[in-house]
């Protein structure tokens, strides 16, 4: 209940207007998006049971190696129940297979597709939704850790409030299949993390500071 | 942590 509570308002994309190209356009609306995401979602883990009391260091790397793991969830869970196959990305900015491929996405969208598909079949709540985002930070395996003992407290922690929401709603196998979920999130966020880099790296689209900061950290 | 500036900053903030 505190997570469900601490949620951030989803943000809208600001459209950009620098350029009449409509592919490069979509994908400096994303990236401001991300930006502005990321600053949140810093704000965001602060308020999670037990991150404030980790070591700065292990705040940072639990952030820089989970932050995209984090934002997918949020993807994912926007992009349920839509009809059709559009990615939402915000409540104004839904992008279609073809819209990604124009904007070099294409990878990133088959990747996206596939675990808004598992989510949906999956049916999650939103107390589920603010967990998993939660446990994708807490079990980012960000290497070296400085105090393992109070990050395994914090997965801890978390594990115990999902086994606890699953046993009220008596549903045993469902803590089981959202960390078996995990996996393909880290998969999905890797290959989201390469396209962006190869899209700043090949393409010379220019990237915010902190977001590039923290692709910088998965490179 | 030079490289990080902007993120460890962040985190300092309180607010």
């Amino acid at each position: 209940s505190h997570l469900l509570l601490t949620e951030p308002t989803p943000l809208a994309a600001n459209q950009d207007d620098s350029t009449n190209d409509s592919s490069l356009r979509t994908l400096l609306t994303l990236c401001d998006l991300l930006n502005r995401e990321l600053l949140v979602l810093i704000g965001w883990a602060k308020q999670i049971p037990g991150f404030s009391g980790l070591s700065l260091v292990d705040q940072m790397s639990l952030l820089q190696s989970g932050w995209m793991e984090a934002l997918l969830v949020g993807v994912a869970w926007r992009s349920q129940g839509v009809a059709g196959e559009g990615l939402v990305f915000a409540g104004n900015l839904r992008l279609d297979e073809g819209q990604c491929r124009a904007a070099g996405l294409a990878d990133l969208y088959e990747a996206l597709h596939h675990l808004t598909a598992k989510y949906q079949v999956m049916n999650l709540s939103p107390e589920e939704v603010v967990t998993l985002k939660a446990m994708a930070l807490a079990n980012s395996d960000a290497d070296p850790v400085d105090c393992l003992e109070s990050v395994q407290r914090f997965q801890d922690g978390l594990h115990e409030a999902l086994q606890e929401y699953e046993s009220s709603r008596r549903e045993q196998h469902r803590t089981g299949r959202l960390l078996m979920s995990l996996p393909l999130l880290r998969q999905t966020a890797d290959r989201a993390v390469k396209a962006l880099l190869r899209l700043h790296h090949h393409r010379h689209v220019p990237l915010h500071k902190l977001l590039l900061e923290m692709l910088d950290a998965k490179a | 942590k030079e490289k990080h500036k902007i993120l460890h900053r962040l985190l300092q903030n309180s607010t």
